[in-house]
């Protein structure tokens, strides 16, 4: 028996839209910790790491680990269905081959359900190793947000360089070229509008825009992202949920031969 | 020439 019920019900559908345009089907596995999924994109190059921490719930029940493959656009269809202030709560039997979403509004005068079907989904679970990072650079979502598809217009892949005087983001392409720096800025009104640079070394890789592209489809939950950097290792850009968890994306870096 | 490594280089086999 599982049975989930989460207050902030956008919360939801703010995550699966960071999601599906990155992964089609996925496994979601539901454990005493919380709610989780890691699923890569078709390509391999890609990896998003989603936890949301059963602390996190109002009512956190799951009486045994289960996990449920679901094709995250037809679950996206389902949660488009529940008001931005309803509740959601996701239940399911043990041993079913379905899942219910239940949506209730805020002064619970209405309560929907539905049922969507699971699917056997084999996926391979990737265990990864907690790294020193040479250069970790925190700065507004909407920011990093904002520089990708800039310089998406421009080129296809991204140099990011962080050095002791900043991080700087550049492309090339048929039309010209493009390079954006962003210094370390502590001194701001606000935290979350801070920039800032823990640097062990320089670092330098290129990624494609493309995937860094779908990764900001996660701003709409965290007002600031950490994008750790280090040579010959997947960067890492993560979105902390808060409260809750995070969402987390993988990107192998393109390599000079 | 530019290619990538899969996540499966990285994680499972380094």
């Amino acid at each position: 028996m599982l049975e989930l019920r989460l207050v902030q019900g956008s919360l939801l559908k703010k995550v699966l839209d960071a999601m599906r345009e990155l992964v089609n089907d996925a496994n979601f596995d539901c454990s005493a910790t919380g709610f989780s999924l890691q699923a890569m994109d078709s390509s391999h190059v890609a990896l998003v790491a989603l936890l949301l921490r059963s602390e996190g719930f109002e009512h956190y029940r799951c009486d045994r680990n289960l996990s449920m493959g679901m094709n995250l656009n037809n679950m996206s269809k389902m949660l488009r269905c529940a008001g931005n202030d309803d509740i959601i709560t996701i239940k399911a039997d043990d041993g079913t081959d379905s899942v219910t979403f239940m949506f209730e509004s805020p002064n619970q005068d209405k309560i929907a359900d539905f049922e969507m079907k699971l699917m056997d989904i084999d996926s391979e679970h990737l265990g990864i190793p907690d790294a020193e990072y040479q250069a970790i650079v925190r700065m507004p979502s909407s920011e990093f947000a904002r520089i990708c598809k800039d310089l998406s217009s421009i080129g296809d892949t991204v140099v990011i360089s962080v050095t002791k005087e900043g991080v700087k983001f550049s492309t090339a392409g048929d039309i010209g070229t493009a390079n954006i720096v962003c210094r370390q800025n502590k001194t701001v009104d606000k935290p979350e509008e801070a920039t800032i640079i823990e640097m062990q070394e320089p670092v330098s890789l290129t990624f494609a825009l493309r995937y860094l592209n779908s990764f900001t489809k996660a701003t709409p939950l965290s007002d600031t992202v950490t994008i750790s950097l280090s040579s010959e290792l997947p960067v890492v850009v993560e979105y902390k949920i808060a409260e809750m968890g995070y969402i987390r994306y993988y990107l192998a870096p393109k390599i000079e031969e | 020439e530019v290619f990538q490594n899969t996540l499966v280089d990285y994680f499972n086999n380094k």
